[in-house]
């Protein structure tokens, strides 16, 4: 799975994820990236899009609930990725990427790698795996 | 405002024991990629439009399971799926079960802005692909050596999970499934697979 956050200079926040799914599935399987606020998700708090296990990910509404943290319960970007990741995956092996309308970037999963990169207005650039 | 910002990923659920030239490769993809986003950014381009162009590169890229180098069905074929959606009103555009759309992201996008859906999949999508006249290729385009082998693995990794299940369920014993002993991978399983099947991902 592939995936993009991006806020522009006008605060306005976009996400999307594309994937060939998993390895060996069955002819129609569905998984999170094409379902709107399970894989994929954008409003005018943040932007997120995430990867991994499909079928946990979609229970959870992994995307939405980001945004839905920030929303209703007020944490700050990185909180509410932590947070959803930590409390609503259960047994679930996912990752995510996300960004704030205020230019914040924020990242998380429970597996042992994901790729990943980000960059920033103030010159900040990171790649990394682990 | 604090200014733009933007952030990519390639998969989760990454092999341990992933070759070092595997993730240089994807260090670099990551960081082309990331490159031609912030560069749109700075230009002044929406952050829909730079979402889109930049999973479009992804989807480019045989490194990643998405567009050309995504990972095979059963039959050794390949669905694909995306979606976007733009903050700005959330609007949002979906597609799935696609097999010969070139860049899924994009039909996706259309989907947003030229149909009054959210969300199209298989010959639907195909259909609308067609109408929207954007780039179509033969399947095969998407499929990578690499991901041929894979599939063969996973097939071989998918009977162990069925024997293995078998053996609970039936109580049979465990060395019916002695072929399976020729892939482990420390027990990290995703998916009900060995880990080391996903390629990268």
């Amino acid at each position: 799975t592939v995936g993009c956050v991006a806020v522009d200079n006008g605060g306005w926040c976009a996400a999307a994820t594309s994937t060939g799914g998993l390895m060996n599935k069955m002819s129609g399987r569905i998984g999170d990236s094409p379902l709107i606020g399970s894989g994929t998700y954008a409003c005018g708090a943040c932007a997120v899009s995430c990867t991994g296990e499909g079928e946990a990910i979609i229970r959870s509404t992994l995307a939405r609930d980001v945004a839905a943290l920030m929303e209703y319960k007020g944490l700050g970007l990185q909180e509410a990725v932590d947070y959803a990741l930590k409390e609503r995956l259960d047994e679930g092996k996912a990752g995510l990427i996300a960004v704030s309308r205020n230019g914040e970037v924020a990242y998380g999963f429970n597996t042992v790698g994901m790729f990943r990169g980000c960059a920033t207005e103030d010159g900040f650039m990171d790649v990394a795996i682990w | 405002m604090g200014g733009w910002a933007i952030a990519v990923h390639g998969g989760a659920g990454v092999d341990p024991k992933l070759p070092e030239e595997r993730q240089e490769e994807a260090r670099r993809v990551l960081r082309r990629c990331l490159g031609v986003g912030a560069a749109g950014l700075r230009a002044g381009l929406s952050a829909v439009d730079v979402v889109e162009m930049v999973v479009r590169e992804l989807e480019t890229d045989p490194v990643f399971n998405s567009g050309r180098g995504s990972v095979l069905t059963q039959e050794g074929t390949v669905e694909m799926e995306a979606s976007i959606m733009d903050g700005r009103g959330r609007r949002c555009g979906a597609v799935s079960g696609l097999t010969t759309v070139k860049n899924p992201v994009s039909l996706a996008r259309l989907v947003m802005d030229r149909s009054p859906h959210s969300y199209l999949a298989f010959h639907g999508a195909e259909d609308f692909a067609r109408e929207q006249r954007v780039e179509v290729v033969d399947n095969s385009y998407f499929i990578t050596d690499e991901n041929v082998r894979m599939l063969k693995l996973a097939k071989e990794a998918n009977s162990i999970v069925v024997c293995e299940v078998d053996a609970i369920r039936l109580q049979s014993p465990a060395d019916t499934c002695s072929a399976s002993s020729t892939i482990t991978d420390g027990g990290l399983h995703m998916n009900g697979l060995p880990i080391s099947i996903y390629a990268p991902e």
